[in-house]
């Protein structure tokens, strides 16, 4: 599905250098269930981010699709997004004037879905993560793990064919967070490639691959037949 | 220190009232350790916001200090607040246009507190979760465990008698969040009260009182000598 070779992404910050990903290889297959994980600062989110076309390496090369991502236009980058990726971030990033429902609509326009299809979608999702008493919310007036859900249900609208999730069940409850993680299992059972950011070691029984980062580098790579 | 009798926050929306909290009867003595527990949305952030006096009930009392928290004026309420109470948001709240050693300044600066001595223990909070070589870097620069760690930092640098911690470490790595926990076991040794929301079951082994929330109200409330 995807590859990465000598993948850097530095910082210029005044006279030093920031190397958040530092030489980053890797090959990502269809339908694979991936946990990266590593120190609060060791590169996680940038990868993701890069992996979500979300922004590009300052070298090296990443290939998604047997395309090419750097020699890509931005245009392009982002119909590529909105096409195959859900994205959960680790900030949510929500949008403060819409509500729930509203929210979890949005990228179907981006693929031409309207009313009353994209509402019946947005509502079915809204339930998967527990949210049917929230459709008509703010942000501003949702708990933490709710919001956190909206962003979990909004990736997902797409019905996109990969999907990363940075730290996504970091706001909630256990028992919410098994439901969250029964979603995701599904969704790999239908053939979809799952990356998940955690810092919950107990998330990694569901990943089929477990990367840890340090310093930008990838520190190890196991498979899990090897745990 | 601290006692609540009745307490209730509701919130009118259109027709249907949300009952964050509904009723809650608590006692909160000096220098005791608490974790708070509980469902997403069972009302944790909404508690933690009354005790540290950013909100007020509805309905009921809350005294702190033998002054009736509800009785207070806007501005004798913020000058209780950044006297005596250090909180830690589930979303950070840290201040965009300043660096992390600036954010963690500010506070002090409230106290008639100013350069050089404000300066010298902005560094040393950095210092003590790990944050000296991001001094000058800005929130949007840094990671998504490097921002709550400003957020801690920020909370400790007016010494304050009551720590309030909204999920302080769900965006770090295991190693980081054990080493932000010893922090906290220090504060509590020193005498500082200690009020902990954590959806990390394992965290309350650090605590001496375990409180469960659901639907606004107390589930259980256990001491660690029974658990
Ligand atoms: N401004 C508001 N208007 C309406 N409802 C609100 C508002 N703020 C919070 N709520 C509701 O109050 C309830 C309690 O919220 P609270 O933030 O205290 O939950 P929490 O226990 O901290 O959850 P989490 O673990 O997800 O952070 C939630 O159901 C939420 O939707
Ligand atoms: N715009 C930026 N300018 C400079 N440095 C940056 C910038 N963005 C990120 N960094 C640095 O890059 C490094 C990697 O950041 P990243 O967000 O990938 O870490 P992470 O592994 O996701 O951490 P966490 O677990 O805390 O979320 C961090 O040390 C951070 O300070
Ligand atoms: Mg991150
Ligand atoms: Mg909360």
């Amino acid at each position: 599905l995807a590859y990465l070779r000598g993948v850097c992404r530095h910082y210029r910050m005044g006279n030093s250098v920031v190397r958040a990903l530092d030489g980053i290889d890797l090959d990502i297959e269809t339908g694979e269930y991936w946990a990266i994980q590593g120190r609060s600062g060791s590169g996680k989110s940038t990868l993701l981010n890069l992996l979500g076309c979300l922004d590009r390496p300052t070298a090296g090369t990443y290939v998604l699709d047997g395309v090419d991502v750097s020699a890509l236009s931005d245009d392009a980058l982002s119909h590529v997004r909105s096409r195959s990726i859900g994205f959960i971030f680790q900030s949510f990033n929500l949008i403060p004037q819409l509500t729930v429902e509203e929210n979890i609509e949005v990228p179907l326009f981006y693929q031409g879905v309207a009313p009353p299809e994209s509402r019946r979608r947005a509502r079915e999702l809204a339930a998967r993560v527990g949210l049917t008493e929230r459709l008509h919310h703010r942000p501003t007036e949702l708990s933490g793990g709710q919001q956190q859900r909206v962003a979990i249900a909004r990736a997902l609208v797409n019905d996109p064919a990969i999907v990363l999730a940075d730290e996504a069940t970091g706001n909630l409850d256990s028992a919410t967070e098994n439901e969250i993680l029964a979603v995701m299992d599904q969704l790999h059972g239908m053939g979809k490639t799952i990356i998940l950011v955690t810092h919950n070691a107990a998330l990694t029984r569901h990943a089929e691959k477990v990367m840890v980062l340090a310093d930008g580098r990838i520190e190890s790579l196991r498979t899990r037949a090897e745990a």
